[in-house]
């Protein structure tokens, strides 16, 4: 039964696609079987893959709304291991359709009660906000994995995440963890990051990754490529850290 | 009659609130009276000018819907000419409760139109989305500026968001023009940056101001003391450039 994780904060530009991304890239790496769903309208996770939405023949919107079996929506990427769901334009309308269905948390959850998939990992990256998508996605992942900019604005936004992945814990779906916070956009010349980085270490405790995703241009030039870090510039210090978290990734599996 | 101008970009992250902040500040230190309404349930906007959410008697959502004048939601910060109407976190559910009505898209505009203001300038912070906050403040508004941080990810959503700015445009909004795209975080070390921002000249035009909002750590710095960086660092580079911006504007206001 693969590991569902959503990976989301409400806070935008925090650094959720690109955690999604060299995550997933990095397990699969690692031999693990990696599913990458892209929940977000705007389909940064689908072009950073070098993946076309356009040519996608079922997409995410598709699974959400019962169109399309997952496996039917599944696109190889170039990279082993690794494949991806692309996202869609019509995700953006989902908020106003399932607003007169039943149920409208579970649409995503049933999708994947509908076969068994042989991965080992899937990731879902999510959208800046806390509409169905988001919520979808808590409902059917076993994880969340919280991106945290080293800024002031994205401390403000946690308390309201939190208390939205205890709703889902507590009406939806009991098996729901926080599989951990990852700090990231780390810039080491300005004393506001450290800042940052101490607070939620205090609030969140062991729950916060150890390994810290340095700011680093290398990895905001790598979408253009079409390439995860990893590929576009492997020595890089983003990439680097994107390694060493999934080695912490890998290590809670032993814990499950 | 006020001006009303939408603060609106569906990637997250790309400098709205900076923006949204910094314009109507520099704007109030001309003289001229603004309101800025905080339309994104998490409240940045309200946080970064150090207004407390809880204290509000009424705010964003009861004008949205209907349970408050606006002139009731108004909030006094410390700036001269410069009053608030803070966000609330039930702004979040709006898609939700609005999508069983009629005329969604005009709830905020009928706000508006109950009452005349005694602004010069209202600008509306927009949640990372297209949905229906970002639908209603396209709908009351009369110009949207659009912050484009220079990064690679950013320029993929403008096509879509335009394509939505003509929708509201021809369905529901004659009167919405693009005030204008603001290029942000500018970063002048990276060859990046100067990719995008030339990208972005040479697609939209004149429509991109020429004032360009340098990455400047002070203005990240600026939120946790509740000021807007006009206030917090006035001589810094952002601040300076948030001051050439605001000229650019007001020489808009002869155009008009
Ligand atoms: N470690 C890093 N160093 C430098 N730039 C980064 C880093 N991580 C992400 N970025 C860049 O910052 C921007 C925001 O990152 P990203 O798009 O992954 O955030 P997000 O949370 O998915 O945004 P959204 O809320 O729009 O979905 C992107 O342009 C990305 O390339
Ligand atoms: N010119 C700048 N230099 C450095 N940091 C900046 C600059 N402009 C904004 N920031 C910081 O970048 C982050 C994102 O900016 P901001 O919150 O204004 O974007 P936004 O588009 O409103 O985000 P959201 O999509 O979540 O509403 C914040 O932490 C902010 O302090
Ligand atoms: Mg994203
Ligand atoms: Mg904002």
């Amino acid at each position: 039964k693969p590991y569902i994780i959503a990976v989301s904060n409400q806070k935008g530009g925090v650094g959720k696609t690109t955690t999604a991304i060299n995550v997933a890239t990095a397990l699969a790496a690692a031999g693990r079987k990696v599913l990458l769903i892209d929940l977000d309208p705007q389909g940064n996770a689908t072009v950073s893959l070098g993946v076309s939405r356009v040519k996608a023949a079922r997409n995410a919107y598709d699974v959400m709304m019962g169109d399309a079996t997952i496996s039917s929506a599944i696109i190889w990427t170039k990279i082993p291991n690794l494949s991806v769901i692309a996202a869609s334009k019509d995700l953006a309308g989902v908020d106003f359709e399932l607003a007169q269905k039943k149920n409208p948390q579970f649409y995503l959850k049933k999708a994947f009660d509908q076969e068994s998939l042989a991965y080992d990992y899937i990731f879902i990256d999510c959208p800046p906000s806390v509409g169905m998508l988001t919520v979808n996605a808590l409902v059917a992942a076993r994880g969340v994995m919280i991106p945290v900019q080293c800024e002031y604005l994205a401390l403000e936004g946690l308390a309201d995440l939190m208390k939205t992945v205890e709703l889902v814990h507590r009406n939806f779906n009991h098996d729901l963890i926080i599989q951990g916070l990852v700090l990231t956009m780390y810039d080491g010349r300005t004393g506001l990051s450290e800042v940052v980085a101490q607070d939620v270490r205090s609030y969140f405790g062991d729950k916060v990754y150890k390994t810290v995703i340095p700011r680093n241009v290398r990895v905001s030039e790598a979408p253009s490529h079409g390439k995860p870090i990893l590929l576009y510039d492997f020595k890089s210090r983003g990439s680097q850290a994107y390694i060493g978290l999934a080695a912490e990734i890998l290590k809670q599996e032993v814990k499950k």
